[in-house]
């Protein structure tokens, strides 16, 4: 095996051409391009499947325009708290978390817990607490809030029918 | 929610998810993103799978880790196990996507909605981005 391939997603839903802004569309490609950026550069470079699917994710939770890290949706309650996953197919090794609210990239803590702890899949405050105790970034509940996002809870929250979004008009 | 599974040059794979949940969510709401077999899963055998869309389906059907057993056990391509179980997912009706590529450097996306924010680069591919599903 000589080649590389790296895949991307940002979430899908009920987006179609009209319902996006053009601003919208324009950041959405430029935010997945900068993604393939980070992890091509890694596999072209030689590296491990791993580090590029982490550099990947990382750029994606760091942009606003996907819900994940920041831009990530609110919940009922106002808050914003990350879930996050890694698996190496070579040793089938794997790092979680659920329920994280202050760590800047919930996929480089998944992937300490994954490589630092006994563990497979931490949640809520012990995983934020692990976090620190290991060094991962850390992040004020505000870094993840944006306008946007605190728009579409207020728009959810008036219409008690769908009490989440389950129709993922949010993807 | 966002995902990336990549295959590197030694062969390995690997799957990564990372989400903020559903707008509204309550009680603590977890969806498949995190759980492993769920939303995401990899093994050097068949392939690394990230999965996004309503997470109690992928949860129910265990959808990153079936993929990956099917390759395994039945020789399944990745993009016939990848089709088959969004398939099964919205015959249980429920809706969303998935990223996975092979340990042979194949990479597909599959989704049951309108549209899904996705990119793919390799060795011998030029990067291309798309969000609509007619693209």
């Amino acid at each position: 095996m000589t080649g590389w391939t790296l895949v991307i997603h940002g979430g899908s839903g009920s987006m179609t051409r009209g319902v996006l802004s053009t601003a919208d569309d324009n950041a959405g490609r430029a935010g997945l391009a900068a993604a393939l950026d980070a992890g091509g550069d890694i596999l072209r470079g030689g590296g491990s499947a791993l580090d590029a699917v982490e550099a990947a994710v990382r750029v994606m939770e760091d942009d606003p325009v996907f819900n994940a890290g920041r831009g990530s949706v609110f919940t009922a309650e106002g808050r914003i708290e990350c879930d996050a996953a890694i698996m190496d197919g070579s040793g089938r090794t794997a790092g979680a978390v659920a329920g994280v609210r202050t760590t800047r990239h919930p996929v480089s803590l998944a992937r300490e817990v994954m490589t630092n702890s006994a563990h497979v899949f931490l949640a809520g405050a012990g995983a934020d607490s692990f976090a620190r105790a290991h060094g991962v970034e850390a992040a004020e509940p505000a870094w993840f809030e944006t306008v946007e996002r605190r728009r579409q809870l207020d728009e959810i929250l008036a219409n008690p029918d769908a009490p989440f979004d389950s129709g993922m008009k949010y993807g | 929610t966002v995902g990336a599974v990549a295959v590197d040059s030694a062969g390995h794979v690997a799957a990564a998810t990372s989400t903020g949940g559903l707008t509204g969510k309550r009680w603590g709401r977890v969806g498949d993103s995190p759980l492993i077999g769920a939303g995401t899963y990899a093994d050097d055998r068949a392939a690394a799978v990230s999965c996004t869309g309503a997470g109690e389906f992928f949860i129910r059907l265990g959808v990153a880790h079936e993929i990956c057993a099917r390759i395994r056990l039945t020789g399944l391509s990745v993009d016939d196990a990848a089709r088959e179980m969004i398939a099964e997912l919205g015959v249980m009706g429920g809706k969303g996507g998935l990223i996975a590529v092979g340990p042979d450097g194949v990479g597909t996306w599959n989704f049951n909605t309108p549209g899904m924010y996705r990119g793919r680069v390799s060795s011998h591919r030029q990067a291309e981005v798309a969000i609509y599903g007619d693209e």
